[in-house]
């Protein structure tokens, strides 16, 4: 499913570079559930910014399902970005300014899913995350965990074939991220891969498999 | 040092009330190294803000050192905001166009200290939280624990008498986590108060006192 081949990536910031990933080459396979562990600062978010395709690298290549990512059309890939991949980031990048709902039903309206039937998809996926009496709080006006859970509802509700989720628990009480996991099992017992940054033991255990990055390349899988 | 006698805190939103605090009466001597716990949205940021001057209650009162913090002036607030309290924030609010180490530097501009040595007290702020190397970089240009790490920095700097932590370990790996642990220890064996809400139980086994949040009340201290 996904194939990295020699993949950097390097900031340049006037004389110093940053080498952000120093040569990742990795296979996953479809239907895969796997954690990506590290210290801060190893790489982890810029590996799923490229594998996400939200970013791409200063060399190597990037394989997804066959094909070489960087020599698609922005067409294909905004299509593969809305309707395979599901993105849970480490900041959230909530719109600010619009009812938790509204962030949850975006990809949906993208995916061009009529309004009722995004608008009921959108209330599942607010409420399995738990934020059902908080579903027209702005981003704001929730709490950081909150905002978490639906930053994760909308990575979800258009069920993607691939999850990135980035600390999807970071700001979570245990049973929360418990019920966060539950999910992304579930999800995972549809045939789907799921990739997850995490910094907690327990939810890496919960795994298959563990790619540990330090200093921008692997040191185990 | 810190008395806070059945606090309230009621956000109005249309027919609906939000009651995010229902009560709280606490009493913390100066000195204490204590976590705040409970699950997600059960109001401990709320009360963060409040203890840390950023918030006012809706009902109910809050003694600082003796004084009824509703009864300062302005001026007082801002003095011990800026140079008794250091707060890191859940959600860091850094300001995104300038480098970390000028980040850093904020409060002890507002305490008026001279620019020999701010940039002294700042780079050394920076360099025990690991990101010396990182200094120039603005926050958009760091990983999400090194943002952390910038914001921990800043509430550090200026020696607070009294610092509160919301989850300042969220974004870390578990070695990043228990140095930032140190550096709160460090802080307390100087006779500083330390208040960390945390997720993490092993950050919390470090406090000697933990008080536990659900819906708004306090279950257990
Ligand atoms: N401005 C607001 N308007 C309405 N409700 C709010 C507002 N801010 C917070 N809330 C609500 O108050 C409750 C408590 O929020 P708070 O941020 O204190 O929770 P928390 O315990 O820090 O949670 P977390 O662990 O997720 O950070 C939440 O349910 C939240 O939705
Ligand atoms: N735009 C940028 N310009 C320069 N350096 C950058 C930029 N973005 C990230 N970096 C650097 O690249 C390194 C890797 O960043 P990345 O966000 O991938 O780390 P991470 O493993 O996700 O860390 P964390 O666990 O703290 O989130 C960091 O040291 C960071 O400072
Ligand atoms: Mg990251
Ligand atoms: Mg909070």
């Amino acid at each position: 499913l996904i194939k990295t081949e020699e993949i950097w990536k390097v900031y340049k910031m006037g004389k110093v570079d940053v080498e952000a990933l120093r040569g990742i080459s990795l296979e996953i396979e479809k239907g895969e559930f796997l954690a990506i562990m590290g210290p801060s600062g190893s790489g982890k978010s810029t590996l799923m910014n490229i594998l996400g395709c939200l970013d791409t690298p200063t060399r190597g290549e990037y394989y997804l399902e066959g094909k070489d990512v960087s020599s698609l059309q922005d067409d294909e890939l905004a299509l593969i970005r809305n309707k395979k991949i599901g993105f849970v980031f480490q900041s959230f990048h909530l719109l600010p300014r619009t009812p938790a709902l509204h962030n949850v039903e975006l990809p949906l309206i993208y995916a061009g899913v009529g309004k009722k039937e995004r608008n009921k998809l959108a209330e599942k996926a607010v409420e399995i995350v738990g934020l059902k009496e908080r579903m027209h709080h702005k981003p704001n006006e929730l709490s950081g965990g909150e905002r978490q859970r639906v930053a994760i509802a909308r990575a979800v509700v258009n069920n993607p074939s691939i999850l990135f989720a980035d600390e999807p628990t970071g700001n979570l009480d245990s049973k929360s991220g418990e019920e966060i996991m539950e999910i992304f099992k579930e999800l995972h017992s549809r045939q789907n891969t799921i990739i997850v940054v995490t910094h907690d033991q327990s939810i890496a255990k919960m795994t298959d498999r563990i790619i540990k990055l330090k200093d921008g390349e692997v040191v185990d899988d």
